[in-house]
């Protein structure tokens, strides 16, 4: 599965 | 993480820092919107709605509840608390910001990552942002005098934005498909927004005067 798009930063 | 991003997040928190020992010293919340407060509160309550389902870092984490937290206890402060509320200029602080509220949502749905209640959420928390500081700087404009506490609060703030951008730029550089418009240019139009603000800071700092900003 592709990797679900993280918000990585606030 | 870069060092920018990280400089970001650090003043950042200061600026939210700022606020509270402002309030909190001088039992006064004279010269801040509450209206701007509870618009960044909002903006962290839609924006961190992955604060438990998706974990990126401790960092991360501890971060999106020290934000939401500090912005809850601003608002709850300038609301309920005996003292510092009568401070508050009600009748200054009248940005109908609820149309603003409004407009980033509409504009949150048709323009989105994934239409998604999540991805939804977070772009009107973005856009929401970019537009939270206007009710305290028309509140600045209106009282005409920036007491420095303010004053610096709001360029942290500003500071905070533009190192963010500076991050995106870096990330954009060292990282392979790494986009992000939505915040790209959101942060450009918030960062737009306080570059007047800085302008007259910069001036009443060079001249050393009183920063007073045009009616």
């Amino acid at each position: 599965p592709i990797q679900q798009r993280l918000h990585d930063e606030l | 993480m870069n060092i920018f991003r990280f400089a970001g997040d650090m003043t950042h928190l200061i600026s939210i820092l700022i606020l509270l020992l402002k309030i909190y010293a001088t039992k006064s919340c004279a010269g801040i919107s509450l209206k701007t407060q509870e618009l960044y509160a909002l903006v962290f309550l839609t924006r961190y709605l992955d604060l438990f389902t998706d974990y990126v870092s401790l960092y991360n984490t501890v971060m999106k509840i020290v934000f939401i937290a500090s912005s809850l206890a601003i608002v709850w402060c300038m609301r309920r608390h005996p003292l510092v509320r009568r401070s508050y200029d009600k009748d200054l602080d009248t940005f109908r910001h609820q149309y603003v509220v409004l407009a980033c949502f509409v504009l949150a749905l048709l323009l989105n990552e994934k239409f998604t209640i999540q991805e939804v959420f977070w772009a009107f928390s973005i856009y929401l942002e970019a537009v939270a500081i206007l009710p305290q700087l028309v509140l600045l404009q209106r009282s005409g005098n920036v007491d420095n506490l303010t004053g610096q609060y709001v360029l942290f703030l500003g500071a905070y934005r533009g190192l963010y951008i500076i991050n995106w730029i870096y990330r954009y550089f060292t990282e392979d498909h790494f986009t992000r418009w939505i915040a790209c240019v959101s942060g450009l139009v918030q960062t737009g927004l306080y570059a007047d603000f800085f302008y007259y800071y910069y001036l009443s700092w060079k001249t050393n005067t009183k920063l007073k900003l045009p009616a």
